[in-house]
């Protein structure tokens, strides 16, 4: 239904936050998390690369797909605290 | 589809 080859975009922890804020999860009418606003001066602004209205497939290779919206966004923001890695992986996909 | 219409809006989280 419109959606696009899903796309992999590393975003580097070049900022304090993220910045990006999340609607959706399993068991609401987005069921799956969509990028509703990007904030001037965090991470995925800075990098560039990700833009509103793009869903969130995978966060590190771990899928959001059945997960609820607490759950999704306690994945997307653990792995932007994390010290394991200095970037997140977004699996995005597009809608046209 | 009616079924998709009775789910409720998420929440937005600031992340």
């Amino acid at each position: 239904v419109g959606i696009m080859e899903p796309t992999l975009v590393r975003v580097p922890k070049c900022a304090s936050t993220l910045g990006i804020a999340v609607e959706g999860g399993a068991n609401t009418r987005q069921p799956l998390p969509r990028i509703a606003t990007i904030q001037k001066g965090g991470s995925a602004h800075i990098s560039g690369q990700l833009r509103v209205g793009q869903v969130i497939l995978e966060v590190n290779g771990v899928s959001l797909k059945g997960m609820e919206h607490r759950d999704a966004t306690r994945v997307i923001a653990e792995a932007f605290k994390t010290k394991d890695k200095d970037y997140v992986d977004f699996l995005i996909a597009e809608f046209n | 589809r009616e079924k998709r219409l009775t789910l409720p809006p998420s929440e937005i989280t600031l992340l």
